[in-house]
């Protein structure tokens, strides 16, 4: 599967641009935690497609928002 | 039931429809 580049994203309506970024985050952040996988994804893509993409292309980045983003969650349920 | 229904949550292979209501 090729990288997922900017002007690829530009190309695409805005909804179908989450969607794209959604469908590669996904099994990122499947591997991270699978059971939350969904709903960090969906979270995640509240952020700007430009963030985004960065953090495809950094796993550390997305590391790192991942795990906030499971903080918020586990928070948000309690 | 649980009532709680954010975040949205992502499946793959289905249209994302998390922000429409922007």
């Amino acid at each position: 599967q090729e990288p997922l580049t900017s002007s690829m994203l530009a190309a695409a309506p805005p909804q179908e641009q989450k969607q794209l970024l959604g469908e590669r985050l996904y099994p990122l952040i499947h591997s991270m935690h699978s059971a939350l996988a969904g709903k960090i994804t969906g979270m995640l893509l509240e952020i700007d497609n430009s963030e985004l993409l960065h953090m495809l292309e950094s796993p550390e980045s997305l590391h790192a928002k991942v795990e906030e983003a499971v903080a918020v969650l586990q928070a948000h349920q309690a | 039931g649980s009532s709680i229904s954010w975040p949205p949550e992502f499946h793959p292979g289905v249209p994302w429809k998390g922000l429409q209501n922007i």
